[in-house]
């Protein structure tokens, strides 16, 4: 599974 | 931005607003716990530090700073200008043995060991159990404002409809973020015996009363 870690999330 | 984020967000949106206004125009802060509020507020400013590093967007800046201001000033509301409503006796949860576990927690499983990234695991982690001491006092007293209730059905319905959200962004996107993922089911769960209680008695018009 392609797992990002950005944090464009509330 | 999808339909269940941009939903989510203003359910949480409407939530912060209830609660502040709730207390804002009853001049008073019965049935709300004083720890779930401060908890919430460790968990914006523990979360949005993000705020002095980087620009997202105008709608992410935007809600990050109402989110911070109503929550500090939900606070100020309870435990200064109407402390005299506050209802100490029943808001007893002890938010020791839901911080310490969380902090060593975020030590120990996170993306990344710098400081930023544990203080958004910690605040991922801690916004899960927050809820508690809420949930603690309504259990205690046994009832709850239905105003009240409108603002945990918001609270619990807004990372429902994350978990939405991230199935939506797995599927078209591969986003995916475990953490975050199992500290929003853990979340959703500890409120389900809420919304049963909400959908069966609260939207039937009747008061919200648990069997004391």
């Amino acid at each position: 599974w392609d797992h990002i870690n950005q944090k464009d999330e509330l | 931005m999808n339909i269940f984020r941009l939903a989510g967000d203003l359910s949480h949106l409407a939530a912060i607003i209830i609660l502040l206004l709730k207390i804002w125009k009853t001049r008073s802060c019965a049935g709300i716990s004083g720890k779930s509020q401060i908890l919430f507020a460790l968990v914006f400013t523990t979360r949005y530090l993000d705020l002095l590093t980087s620009f997202i967007s105008l709608y992410n800046t935007f809600m990050k700073v109402v989110y911070i201001g109503c929550a500090y000033a939900t606070v100020y509301l309870i435990y200064m200008k109407f402390k005299a409503t506050y209802d100490g006796n029943h808001d007893t949860f002890r938010v020791e043995f839901l911080v310490v576990p969380v902090g060593g927690l975020a030590f120990l499983v996170n993306h990344d060991f710098s400081p930023l990234e544990i203080l958004w695991t910690f605040s991922i982690y801690l916004e899960s159990v927050a809820i508690l001491p809420q949930l603690f006092l309504i259990s205690k007293t046994g009832e709850a404002e239905t105003i009240t209730t409108h603002y945990l059905f918001c609270l619990g319905v807004y990372r429902a409809l994350y978990l939405f959200n991230w199935i939506w962004r797995f599927y078209f996107e591969g986003f995916f973020d475990m953490i975050a993922i199992v500290a929003g089911v853990v979340q959703t769960i500890l409120y389900c015996d809420f919304f049963y209680l909400y959908v069966t008695k609260v939207l039937k018009g009747k008061k919200l009363s648990l069997p004391a």
